[in-house]
């Protein structure tokens, strides 16, 4: 891992044990491959590098006796400050009618995490609705009434609707009454250069008017996430980030690159394939899954 | 890329970045711009507009070589029934991938049946079963939480018992990373060995091209649960270039048989190197 590799870089300062600017360069070489092999962006790791570099060869890690041990230092901080405060609560009333969207590429994760959110809200007093929004995917519909059953969440779908708003208008207006507080959109999945199809989420949110909207993203994407996302975010503005099958030993460095991109926290991650396995996101534990 | 004037570092540095971008990998990226560099010296080149043609012509003795061409397209040749085994990670688009294939075959004029062998997932059955009923293919499946190895084992025998021509088994999405999910993908292998002892003819390792270096791992790890004989590439018709393969073929000598390009049935094509290498550096 990182660490050992610095160990070796600095060890060969026969005895000296101060950092010059030549190890730094070295010891950057490193980072740049590790941040590289996790999948983080290349331009961000371009510009992650620079900053650890005039942070590095700052007077008082020269000075420093254990000069390997600063720079992982430096570069464990520096990441974690790029991820973004672990205080990022994503909390909702109970006395109102909260509209959550979830969006996304295909196969992401999204049904399977309409799900999870279900399950997480209800722990936390409140009263879920899933909606059907999903009208390419074969049985995409049946999935989610799969996983509303197994829940007990109930599920709102139109049978054979080919129009998304009528789906949600649908939905509105069953669940305006009722007792119900967060509403949860299941959407297709879709690229992010699909003109037609990146329409209709906005016209869905325009109907809406989401309180939050969650991009799902793969954790073991690669360098496409930054395009990925900055085209979500640019015709969204989506709240924050879900990110999926991190129990796969992916690292995850489109987590950064997202973050960098869009400046929007990730607030979930998902751990496997049950209705369970969903934890919040600890800023500190990616760097450290990014790093290696 | 901007190819004018002579090479120079900037030079350098560009090309390795589209390498970087198209999610090549720093290990596999560095190997191929040391080649480059090796050309450029004994070659002599000095005009920076060879050395796109110089670099494509790498990677692609990378990725095709004078085997592959019978290799890089499924042999159906005089197999009946014609067993193709679908795996990979979560999401890829194995399912979505059977119901295209079975949808060639089926305009081939040849007898096609679909197993549904994940068991496990939410309407993962219900999901093929309308993929089956859009290509003409039949479907052989069993309820939900039945045992994917016997529904498998039950689905080869009626193949057989059939005479169908090509039998295209889908399996759940599994992560690299879980022991008994792999343990169960060797058992589904073994099972099917049972009946006919040289299948699955094709097991076909599906990947996301938006993936980044975790595939090379999944390629490892799944290889070794049943011997992958070629790679399905899915969502070329996004902007990610699915580098990942190139150190795929690198390193464990697996070559890219077909790419996925969009939803429909038609969205299927036979893998085209030159096509591949030319949209990294466009
Ligand atoms: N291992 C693992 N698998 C997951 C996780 N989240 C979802 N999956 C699996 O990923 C696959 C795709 O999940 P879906 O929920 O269908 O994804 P989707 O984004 O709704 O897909 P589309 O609607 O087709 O765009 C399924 O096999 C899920 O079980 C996770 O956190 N870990
Ligand atoms: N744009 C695009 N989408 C694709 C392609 N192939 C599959 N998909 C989509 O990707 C999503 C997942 O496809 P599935 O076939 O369910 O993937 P899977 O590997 O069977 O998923 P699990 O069984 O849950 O592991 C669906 O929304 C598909 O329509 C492709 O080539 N291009
Ligand atoms: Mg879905
Ligand atoms: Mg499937």
């Amino acid at each position: 891992n990182l660490t050992d590799k610095f160990d070796t870089i600095f060890r060969k300062l026969k005895g000296h044990g101060k950092l010059n600017e030549q190890n730094i360069k070295e010891s950057l070489r490193e980072v740049r491959r590790a941040l590289l092999e996790a999948d983080v962006n290349f331009r961000i790791v371009k510009n992650f590098i620079n900053e650890v570099a005039s942070k590095a060869t700052g007077q008082d890690v020269l000075k420093s006796l254990t000069p390997g041990h600063q720079v992982v230092k430096i570069v464990h901080e520096q990441l974690i400050h790029l991820m973004g405060e672990k205080n990022f609560k994503v909390q909702f009333q109970s006395n109102r009618l909260n509209k959550i969207m979830v969006v996304g590429l295909q196969g992401s994760g999204k049904t399977t995490t309409c799900a999870k959110l279900a399950s997480h809200f209800r722990k936390n007093k409140l009263e879920p609705v899933m909606v059907a929004c999903d009208i390419y995917r074969p049985a995409a519909v049946h999935q989610l009434q799969v996983l509303g059953k197994q829940l007990d969440v109930p599920v709102i779908s139109k049978e054979k609707s080919k129009n998304v708003l009528k789906i949600a208008k649908k939905a509105l207006k069953e669940t305006e009454n009722s007792e119900k507080n967060v509403m949860i959109f299941d959407t297709a999945g879709r690229l992010h250069i699909d003109e037609k199809l990146m329409k209709e989420l906005r016209d869905l949110k325009k109907l809406l008017k989401p309180d939050f909207i969650f991009f799902v993203a793969d954790a073991m994407t690669g360098q496409d996430a930054v395009n990925i996302a900055k085209e979500f975010n640019d015709q969204l503005e989506f709240d924050g980030v879900i990110l999926t099958k991190m129990d796969s030993d992916a690292r995850g460095g489109a987590a950064l690159s997202i973050k960098a991109v869009t400046g929007k926290p990730v607030s979930f991650v998902g751990t496997g394939e049950k209705i369970g396995d969903f934890e919040e996101f600890h800023p500190d534990r990616m760097a450290s899954r990014i790093l290696g | 890329l901007q190819l004018r004037g002579k090479i120079d570092d900037d030079l350098m540095d560009d090309l390795e970045e589209a390498l970087l971008q198209a999610d090549i990998g720093i290990d596999t990226s560095m190997y191929v711009m040391e080649k480059l560099k090796n050309e450029i010296r004994t070659q002599k080149i000095e005009d920076s507009q060879k050395i796109q043609f110089l670099i494509e012509d790498i990677i692609k003795k990378m990725m095709i070589d004078e085997y592959s061409h019978q290799a890089d397209h499924l042999k159906i040749a005089n197999k009946k029934p014609f067993i193709v085994l679908f795996i990979g990670v979560n999401g890829v688009g194995k399912t979505t991938t059977i119901g295209k294939l079975a949808r060639r075959y089926k305009d081939e004029g040849k007898s096609v049946m679909v197993i549904a062998g994940d068991t496990f997932r939410a309407a993962a059955i219900e999901q093929l079963t309308i993929w089956a009923e859009r290509s003409g293919a039949s479907i052989s499946k069993q309820q939900q939480g039945s045992d994917p190895s016997s529904v498998i084992y039950d689905g080869v025998m009626s193949a057989k018992n059939k005479n169908i021509d090509v039998v295209l088994i889908d399996t759940a999405g599994r992560q690299h990373t879980k022991v008994n999910l792999m343990n169960e993908l060797s058992k589904i292998v073994r099972t099917i060995q049972k009946i006919v002892p040289d299948a699955p003819h094709e097991s076909l390792l599906v990947i996301d091209s938006t993936t980044g270096q975790n595939a090379l791992i999944q390629a490892e790890i799944f290889n070794k649960a049943t011997n992958i004989s070629g790679i399905i590439l899915t969502k070329l018709d996004g902007t990610a270039k699915g580098g990942i393969v190139v150190g795929i073929k690198h390193q464990l000598n697996i070559p890219v048989k077909m790419i996925g390009v969009g939803e429909q049935q038609e969205d299927l094509r036979d893998f085209d190197a030159k096509e591949f290498i030319e949209a990294i550096f466009e």
